[in-house]
């Protein structure tokens, strides 16, 4: 049976996992642009 | 390489315009929608009902949402063959046959001009590499570091470049002479620096720095000769030649300042609000609010920037021998304590290290005071017992330092710019220099930008 | 079904929000969300070619682990504190 202690802690990793997944799509996309358009790696 | 899945649904136009449709509306519901509803909505799995499930995708061809960590959207996918998901947090396209965001489409980056698309594809041409980051030394014309700094600071910060790039003060201005235009001077700054480099070498990115030397000098004679100044002075001095080119280039009209809508008030004027309190019966209905386009802070035997807005925040006992309460009559030195009635998006903090004794010289307090790479500015500002004041965190964008003595001194700028790299400028030198650095720095102007509300 | 009705009714009275809210705020302030940034930077570095799927499955756990313990215990008691008055009620 999920408890207080269980569910919370669920609930946590769901936003930490979600947070993370935002950053690194806006990262991986962002670089994937910039790298279709310029045609290098704009380091 | 973009999506090939992408690139064959935009092969036919009826297919590619009803797909941009339905994803500039998934974007728009996104963007629009309130926090309850985004969360009960868009990012709630349909099949799982699970909320930030990891992402959340807004199915393209049909009503269903799924999440990522229980990969329900991509079983959606694979029953239904529904293979485009919109992410319900940051409106990117993910594509589940490719497994990856769709990037390197332009017209899809750009899907909210997709109607003018005609237009824009032959008339405009994606921004340049070279300059994108708008990196140029100013050659220091002789004591002018004091400006070079204010310059650098000014022309990456995202609002005043925002506001530059927009064009609202060439799109309007009759001088068009950028070395008798103070605004004009500054767009050919940022033209020169984050323009293509075919059309500027480096002598050329001079050119508007030159300019404004020139504007400066012809507005405020003070401002000529080798003596250095100081920066905080020039910033002032800055922002409102930028206000007086506005209210020129609108006609004059009498505008107040905190109604103005210029670059100046709109991004760096927030109001204070000063009350007196009785020390008797802690009355504190006698309050005046004062616009402000920067914070000068007291440094002595402080440590932290905290510290600084706590003492600014505690307020200062006045000396006031007219003082009588009008509520209890009494006569007791009250009280002046200042909170912030309403912040500006760009916050601009002075530390203030040179003391002016009344002996008539000068001293500089060379203290290092630690200041964060983010700042909760909740905890100064006004609260009405009805209002709940939210977070708001603003984060460090540039710090400028003075070495040396009052008079005998060298400015430094370090600017974080887009993409969250920090630089120092020096004069016509620009290194490359990590954040630790920066905070180690120390400061005398530090500007920070709002970064999250609530 | 259980957790899936807290979280609702955790959104509908305006918890969430406070909770996602301070999370993000003290994530940011401890440099957490420049340093997950980075980590994603690096993989593209590696490999530019790389898929988010790809990137994910490296970045996911090292971000995981790099979320403070203060701020963990902070939010998670946030957490089961509204739990504790929606499992009375």
């Amino acid at each position: 049976h999920p408890t207080i202690q269980s569910t919370s802690h669920s609930i946590f990793d769901n936003l930490i996992s979600s947070m993370i997944q935002d950053i690194v799509a806006r990262t991986t996309t962002q670089a994937h642009a910039l790298r279709f358009r310029y045609g290098i790696d704009p380091k | 390489m973009s999506c090939p899945h992408l690139n064959q649904a935009f092969k036919n136009e009826k297919t590619r315009d009803g797909v941009l449709k339905t994803y500039n509306m998934i974007r728009y519901i996104i963007e629009h929608s309130t926090f309850q509803n985004r969360h009960l909505l868009s990012m709630r799995c349909t099949e799982c009902y699970e909320i930030n499930h990891g992402s959340t995708f807004m199915c393209l061809q049909c009503g269903f949402c799924g999440c990522w960590n229980s990969e329900h959207f991509t079983m959606h996918s694979k029953k239904v063959g529904h293979i485009f998901g919109v992410n319900s947090s940051n409106g990117l396209l993910f594509c589940f046959k490719c497994m990856d965001f769709v990037s390197g489409n332009e017209m899809l980056t750009n899907s909210m001009l997709v109607k003018y698309w005609d237009d824009i594809s032959v008339k405009t041409s994606p921004p340049s590499l070279h300059g994108r980051d708008g990196l140029c030394g100013l050659v220091n014309m002789g004591s002018t570091c004091f400006m070079s700094t204010i310059v650098q600071t000014l022309v990456h910060n995202p609002y005043v470049l925002k506001n530059s790039l927009d064009q609202h003060h060439y799109a309007h201005c009759d001088s068009d002479n950028s070395s008798a235009c103070f605004s004009c001077a500054l767009d050919t700054v940022i033209a020169n620096f984050y323009g293509p480099s075919s059309e500027s070498s480096f002598p050329s990115q001079q050119k508007g720095f030159i300019d404004l030397l020139l504007c400066s000098w012809n507005a405020n004679k003070n401002l000529a000769g080798y003596s250095q100044q100081d920066a905080h002075e020039f910033l002032q001095f800055f922002l409102n030649q930028l206000h007086s080119d506005y209210v020129r280039i609108n006609k004059n009209a009498v505008i107040k300042p905190e109604f103005c809508k210029c670059i100046a008030h709109s991004a760096f004027q927030g109001t204070l609000r000063s009350s007196i309190i009785c020390t008797e019966c802690h009355d504190g209905s006698n309050i005046k609010f004062d616009p402000m386009m920067d914070l000068s802070l007291d440094i002595n035997n402080k440590t932290t920037l905290i510290e600084c807005l706590q003492s600014f925040h505690e307020g200062e006992k006045l000396t006031d021998f007219n003082h009588k309460c009008r509520n209890c009559g009494s006569v007791q030195n009250p009280i002046k304590q200042m909170t912030i009635a309403k912040l500006p998006p760009v916050l601009v903090l002075q530390l203030k290290r040179f003391e002016h004794r009344m002996t008539g010289n000068s001293v500089k307090l060379n203290d290092f005071v630690q200041f964060p790479a983010y700042l909760n500015m909740a905890p100064f500002c006004h609260k009405e017992e009805t209002k709940h004041v939210p977070d708001l965190v603003y984060e460090l964008v540039a710090v400028i330092s003075q070495e040396g003595s009052v008079n005998q001194g060298h400015y430094t700028s370090m600017c974080k710019i887009t993409g969250g790299q920090w630089f120092r400028f020096n004069d016509s030198m620009v290194t490359s220099v990590s954040e630790e650095d920066v905070l180690r720095q120390q400061a005398y102007l530090v500007f920070y930008v709002i970064r999250q509300i609530g | 079904q259980v957790k899936a009705q807290i979280q609702q009714h955790l959104v509908e009275s305006g918890n969430y929000e406070l909770i996602s809210n301070n999370l993000s705020q003290r994530l940011l302030q401890e440099g957490w969300t420049d340093q997950v940034k980075r980590l994603a930077q690096e993989e593209i570095n590696n490999d530019s070619k790389a898929t988010f799927t790809q990137i994910l499955s490296k970045v996911e756990p090292k971000a995981s682990e790099l979320v403070s313990e203060s701020t963990k215990q902070e939010i998670l008691a946030k957490i089961e504190g509204f739990l504790a008055e929606i499992v009375d009620t």
